[in-house]
């Protein structure tokens, strides 16, 4: 089963269309295992973005380098996975 | 012990076993109302199962529902649930779902994209797309909502296959699709079709693969925000609404594209909340507020289709 230990969900808002073509870009990166949960789309509306744990100090380094505002909407996904399965198996308990 | 539906825990979140033995449950409790009808199989070979709600009568006009069609977004699965358990329990309660169903039959894929399904449970939670192999690349799958024909393979779409919106080798390749194109091609009296998605809370119809207004946008128009206001009013939850192509983005070969194009008027996409905490990731406890607030705005669509017939 896959982990996702440390990944963080980032909510991106593109200011302008060159930050929209940024991120574009930033999501073409396949070594950077990056996945829009909502793909960018004009300036102003929020982009989600899962990054990799090991990915994450890049990703930042280059959103802040290029002022394009973020914030982190999930802190680590596998804690929200793990409650979410401690969820499923109470009730069958 | 004896299954029943009133035992179920439609607030949580379940297997596709246990969702399909709750659909076993569901028609022997309502016999004369609820059977379920096997439409195909996925890539994998899983049966890809529709619950028919239907009093009688043949080829009568309908209402296709489905959810799940991208896999991780387990909040359209589990609404599903409990819309299929709604529809049922309020037909002979609520007039306007007796009159819907007096008058129309209403098919419902809970887990249109079963290998994906089973996939988010065994191995990686965070999959969308179907399972089917890609020719030439180590990607997996494709993503059954850009594998319509209708404006297929335009620039709302990939040609990648590591994509997740990679639109596959070429229209319906993907069997989870095909199947669902077969059976309201040949059902042939379908008049309204609701695609539930998750998430960021809008009501969507056509067009997406063009800019060009649909026929029918203003009334769509109005019945969206009839439909989105009714909603709000449950516990608030704000939606946006407008075609595809204005509200989010160009968006190719989806499945409410295709369906208007096929003549089903009412042809709508619901994306369910979550606005910028959980994403898909909504926790189980949001479940019933979900479904109980989807409601509304789906019977409306249902009421209007029930009585402007064409």
């Amino acid at each position: 089963e896959q982990l996702f230990v440390g990944d963080q969900v980032l909510r991106i808002v593109a200011s302008n269309k060159e930050q929209l073509t940024l991120l574009r870009v930033l999501g073409e990166q396949e070594e950077l295992q990056v996945d829009f949960w909502h793909h960018p789309t004009s300036p102003g509306h929020p982009a989600d973005l899962r990054v990799p744990f090991s990915s994450l100090q890049a990703v930042k380094l280059f959103l802040e380098s290029n002022r394009i505002p973020y914030r982190i909407m999930i802190k680590d996904v596998q804690e929200l996975l793990d409650e979410e399965k401690k969820n499923m198996t109470k009730p069958r308990r | 012990t004896e299954r029943s539906t009133s035992t179920f825990d439609f607030a949580s979140y379940h297997t596709m076993e246990e969702i399909y033995n709750w659909m076993d449950t569901l028609v022997q409790d309502h016999p004369s109302l609820v059977s379920k009808l096997q439409i195909g199989q996925s890539y994998e070979n899983r049966p890809l199962y529709v619950l028919k709600f239907s009093t009688g009568g043949s080829n009568r006009p309908a209402i296709w529902l489905d959810t799940g069609i991208h896999s991780r977004e387990w909040i359209t699965q589990a609404t599903g649930v409990w819309t299929a358990n709604k529809i049922a329990e309020e037909y002979g309660q609520d007039p306007s779902v007796t009159a819907i169903l007096d008058t129309m039959d209403i098919f419902l894929e809970i887990i249109a994209n079963p290998d994906g399904f089973a996939f988010t449970h065994s191995s990686n939670r965070l999959w969308r797309k179907t399972r089917s192999l890609n020719a030439g690349s180590r990607c997996v799958g494709v993503d059954p909502n850009r594998n319509w024909d209708a404006g297929f393979g335009g620039s709302g779409s990939s040609s990648n296959p590591c994509s997740e919106i990679y639109r596959g080798p070429h229209p319906h390749s993907e069997r989870e699709v095909k199947a669902i194109v077969d059976f309201i091609l040949s059902h042939g009296n379908v008049k309204s079709a609701i695609s539930i998605h998750s998430y960021s809370q809008m009501l969507l119809f056509p067009y997406g693969y063009k800019t060009t207004p649909a026929a029918h946008h203003q009334e769509l128009n109005e019945l969206a925000k009839k439909a989105v206001s009714d909603l709000a009013a449950v516990y608030g939850t704000k939606y946006t609404y407008g075609s595809v192509v204005d509200t989010i983005y160009p968006a190719d070969g989806t499945a409410t594209d295709w369906a208007y194009d096929q003549g089903v008027k009412y042809s709508f996409t619901m994306e369910l909340r979550d606005t910028g905490r959980y994403g898909f990731l909504l926790p189980s406890n949001q479940i019933l507020p979900t479904a109980t607030e989807t409601w509304p705005a789906l019977l409306d669509i249902m009421v209007h289709v029930l009585e402007h017939p064409y």
